[in-house]
């Protein structure tokens, strides 16, 4: 059902994706913020974008987007574009949490390697590597980075967008910072899934949203 | 073959790049 309609292939399919801001409040209660977040909505088809169009907001040295794509497999390749919501409510205190939460499913029982890469002006200034191992749940193999915590330069860069006193300004900034995120079949080098992230600001009252667009070459 | 810094306004995405979707 969902293939052709959100991220994944045959082989793997992303469940959730979640930035978020946490802290705990008295009698156990946790208020979150959700940066942005991709869940499993209602099934719709996916545009394309050119990959050429995006080639230039990503490492284009060895191993970026441009080879990547052109190893394949082209079905893997997807662009998401978020309007991210930083109407934080919860304080910026100490003992904030900030992290990142990611599922996947797949079919078969894999170890894989996620890469995620900040870029900024499309060169890659942090790089985070996750390794994840299957667990099999109704079937189907699940893979699940809970709670990863967000990376410091990451965090200063949310709090310094804040402090720009216009949207605009944010998505200026925002223009020129993407992040990609490579899965891979660790065992067999495989490309899994790869996607490449866009922002802007969300100007609507009621949170984060996104599109989802497979890259293609046409 | 690429835009080459290019504002992304200007390169060739769907008009749905630009539109933020509304809230469910």
């Amino acid at each position: 059902v969902w293939q052709g309609c959100s991220i994944g292939t045959a082989k793997l399919h992303l469940l959730e994706f979640s930035a978020f801001m946490e802290q705990q409040g008295e009698t156990n209660t946790y208020n979150r913020h959700l940066f942005v977040h991709i869940s499993q909505g209602s099934p719709t088809a996916l545009e394309s974008v050119d990959v050429r169009q995006i080639y230039d907001k990503f490492p284009e040295k060895k191993g970026g987007l441009k080879d990547l794509y052109e190893r394949g497999p082209p079905g893997a390749f997807f662009l998401v574009k978020f309007w991210a919501d930083l109407n934080t409510g919860v304080p910026d205190e100490p003992g904030v949490f900030y992290g990142v939460t990611s599922q996947y499913e797949g079919p078969e029982n894999m170890t894989i390697t996620c890469s995620s890469k900040v870029c900024s002006f499309g060169k890659q200034v942090v790089e985070k590597v996750e390794t994840e191992y299957a667990r099999f749940e109704n079937g189907r193999f699940m893979y699940r980075m809970h709670r990863s915590p967000m990376c410091e330069y990451l965090i200063n860069f949310i709090h310094k967008l804040k402090q720009l006193p216009e949207k605009y300004m944010m998505n200026s900034v925002l223009e020129n910072f993407t992040i990609l995120q490579v899965v891979t079949n660790r065992d067999t080098q495989e490309l899994l899934l790869c996607v490449a992230y866009v922002f802007e600001i969300s100007t609507s009252e009621r949170g984060t949203q996104y599109h989802i667009y497979r890259l293609v070459k046409e | 073959e690429r835009p080459d810094q290019v504002p992304m306004r200007k390169r060739q995405l769907p008009a749905s790049f630009w539109e933020e979707p509304r809230p469910v």
